[in-house]
């Protein structure tokens, strides 16, 4: 439906003005390497279901492969500015003091409370959606103890919200349609909207309407 | 009948 696609292209935007932005700055500067770093696991055990060989379609198989992909380059692409620019990532590194431990053991836990079947893969599915509805936490820290945001920081933010916000009337959609009604990733995908809100108002306030980006 | 055990989103 027009909800789902437009909600994945979004994401692959997210995607391409984040690899845009490192490779335009040459830097790191206000991306959060541990916010990355949980979008590799987030990946990685989501798309287990790719080693089983049980795919629904060649569509679905192509993007896990990119999303997977794409999240291990922005990493290394990461760490090739901790060579080129060692100051500017000393910097970064400084910035980016959100315990990430924090956002692991409660998701762990939610994923052996939550699940849909006590399964290794099942596990890993949930802890992947409990883990990505909290995963922007250390940007967003790093952002708001900034104050500050490039203007390709705050579209990459915003394309990644607007994914998982887009993915609700798509849940809507299909509740109507398929009668389907799949309650953990609505809720967390509930969560993560929520996360992003505060931001989504402070976006639209400073960068639709122009002037500056600042968080209070 | 309300089906969930379908992970075909991304």
């Amino acid at each position: 439906n027009i909800f789902r696609i437009s909600a994945d292209l979004s994401h692959l935007a997210s995607i391409v003005i984040l690899l845009e932005t490192i490779r335009k700055t040459r830097q790191v500067d206000g991306i959060s390497l541990k916010t990355q770093l949980l979008y590799v696991l987030v990946f990685c055990t989501r798309y287990l279901d790719l080693l089983t060989f049980r795919w629904t379609s060649l569509y679905n198989t192509l993007m896990k492969f990119f999303f997977i992909g794409t999240s291990i380059y922005v990493i290394k692409l990461m760490q090739e500015c901790k060579i080129k620019n060692p100051v500017a990532y000393k910097d970064m590194m400084a910035r980016d003091t959100f315990q990430i431990k924090y956002l692991l053991g409660p998701s762990a836990i939610l994923a052996m409370v939550f699940n849909y079947k006590f399964t290794i893969l099942e596990l890993c599915w949930s802890f992947s959606v409990w883990l990505e509805s909290v995963a922007i936490l250390p940007q967003l820290f790093m952002l708001s103890r900034s104050g500050k945001a490039g203007t390709l920081t705050t579209h990459y933010i915003f394309a990644l919200g607007l994914y998982r916000a887009l993915y609700i009337p798509n849940w809507i959609w299909r509740y109507y349609t398929e009668n389907r009604f799949e309650k953990l990733s609505i809720f967390t995908g509930l969560l993560q909207t929520a996360l992003y809100s505060d931001f989504f108002y402070i976006y639209y306030k400073k960068v639709i309407k122009g002037g500056g980006f600042e968080l209070p | 009948e309300v089906n969930a055990l379908t992970h075909d989103e991304l």
